[in-house]
């Protein structure tokens, strides 16, 4: 499908951002969902060093593999020493069974083994997250093939936060991307950055916990 | 399916963050609705890595006196009252940060609603609770018909009410009485709300009005249960706008809704944000999986 953002929606998508120090972001192509030839469907965001992360999901008692996988994860090992989160879109890899959880638990292996120098932890430090049509088993293969490129095409700049917010799109018409700079009161010299990406445009009535 | 990835460089205390990101995404994510269907994937991953943060900078954080801050969400003792955890300056700065930082982003996936043609605050104030507006709100915005209204620019208020009325835990002094409660209907609501909250919305107390987007008059279309006389062609040129706001005001009281210093009398307020329902939304999922 075509990707070009509408006229009315330009405004929305911003031009130049301010990033928090030590993120990194990206995308890469898998070739999830066979009429994609061409866009990036993999993203990555990721902190350079282990932090504290934390998370809320959906409250659908049907919850999709990623989103077991990275509950488990965060149960584990509570909020600290995460490194980020990868994302497919073109397959949700939901209701996928026990082969969905395993390709889930892949994902976050095979991107912490690309951090990592290959040694494998014992608990993985990456969250997962997927997006696209329930009931569909993820080609798992493209999706680890895919990951090295991923980790060589991760930056700091506004080029790499969009590539990744565009990665995890499905139906939307533009990349929802946002960032900005902050002080507290306590120490009004030091400037501290907050950024976010989402996607959705349909199936969306969240209600997150 | 939503997805949202929020990174900072403050340093925040990790266990002070799972109750952080909870709070935050009540009125920002969990307060939009495109088409009414809660997806199977949703997540909201947040992470903070403290590289901004000088070196001697101590983390952000909560004070809990409660030794578990998120019993509440399940506790059906009704004695048991949530106690807020104490927060810095510096925190609750932070805090209201992520809370604006979340909206603007949840209000971006509304924008881009499937076939959307209108972006949509559902705003509800209630003399009763939040819960009560809240449940206002949601109801309107999940309603088909509310929404295909919009699409059509129709100012059909009376779909608004009805949305309302068929809300998912509200009730009026027409439906339960006192005699009711002795026989045990209490029990219906599986939490034991305080009898006087129970007549949570009186019909003969509701008002509704549309709010331009452009700052002009607010356009009321019912005031207290008694419909008024439209102009049509403002109401008309009210939902020409892409951007529109409904108001909802859910009274208990024969109080003026306005103070004498202008501010609205109503303290509980519930904020919502949905898009109108299209002939292309139809399109689209009527042929999504090639």
């Amino acid at each position: 499908a075509d990707r070009t953002i509408p006229a009315a929606k330009q405004k929305y998508v911003p031009t130049s951002g301010t990033y928090p120090k030590g993120f990194l972001a990206g995308s890469a192509f898998a070739g999830v969902k066979a009429s994609n030839t061409k866009y990036d469907d993999l993203a990555l965001v990721v902190s350079e060093e282990p932090c504290p992360a934390t998370a809320v999901f959906t409250q659908n008692i049907f919850k999709a593999a990623p989103v077991q996988v990275s509950q488990q994860l965060l149960r584990k090992s509570p909020s600290q020493g995460f490194r980020g989160v990868v994302v497919n879109s073109g397959c949700a890899n939901a209701v996928t069974g026990v082969e969905g959880r395993e390709h889930a638990e892949i994902m976050a292996r095979t991107t912490d083994g690309a951090f990592n120098n290959g040694e494998n932890q014992e608990s993985p430090s990456t969250l997962v997250m997927s997006t696209g049509v329930i009931g569909q088993k993820l080609p798992i293969e493209k999706i680890t093939s895919a990951i090295p490129k991923l980790k060589s095409n991760i930056g700091n700049t506004h080029e790499h936060w969009l590539n990744a917010a565009n990665a995890i799109c499905t139906t939307d018409t533009f990349p929802k991307l946002i960032s900005r700079q902050f002080t507290l009161p306590s120490s009004p010299g030091t400037t501290y950055s907050i950024a976010g990406m989402t996607k959705g445009a349909g199936m969306i009535h969240p209600n997150m916990a | 399916t939503l997805l949202a990835i929020v990174c900072t460089d403050a340093k925040i205390d990790s266990e002070s963050m799972p109750f952080l990101l909870q709070k935050t995404v009540v009125d920002s994510f969990n307060s939009i609705s495109i088409d009414g269907d809660t997806s199977t994937n949703d997540t909201l991953a947040f992470f903070a890595n403290g590289a901004a943060a000088p070196a001697d900078a101590k983390p952000l954080s909560y004070t809990f006196k409660d030794p578990n801050p998120f019993q509440q969400y399940k506790s059906r003792n009704p004695d048991r009252r949530f106690v807020r955890p104490d927060m810095s300056p510096d925190m609750a700065t932070f805090e209201q940060v992520l809370s604006d930082f979340l909206k603007d982003l949840a209000k971006l996936v509304v924008r881009d609603g499937e076939g959307a043609t209108k972006f949509v605050t559902i705003r509800v104030r209630s003399d009763v609770s939040k819960v009560t507006a809240k449940r206002a709100a949601v109801s309107i915005a999940r309603s088909a018909l509310v929404k295909t209204a919009l699409y059509g620019k129709d100012a059909n208020w009376g779909r608004i009410l009805c949305a309302i009325g068929y809300a998912p835990g509200i009730m009026s002094s027409q439906t339960i009485s006192r005699k009711d409660l002795t026989k045990g209907m209490m029990i219906r609501t599986k939490t034991k709300i305080p009898y006087d909250k129970l007549h949570q919305v009186e019909p003969a107390m509701t008002s509704v009005s549309f709010i331009p987007a452009d700052g002009s008059e607010e356009l009321k279309l019912l005031v207290r249960g008694e419909p008024q006389d439209v102009d049509e062609v403002r109401a008309k040129e009210i939902l020409e706008m892409e951007d529109l706001e409904i108001l909802v005001r859910l009274e208990d009281r024969d109080e003026p809704a306005i103070n004498d210093d202008g501010k609205e009398r109503m303290t509980h307020e519930a904020v919502f944000w949905t898009c109108d329902f299209s002939h292309e939304y139809v399109t689209i999922n009527g042929d999504y999986r090639t």
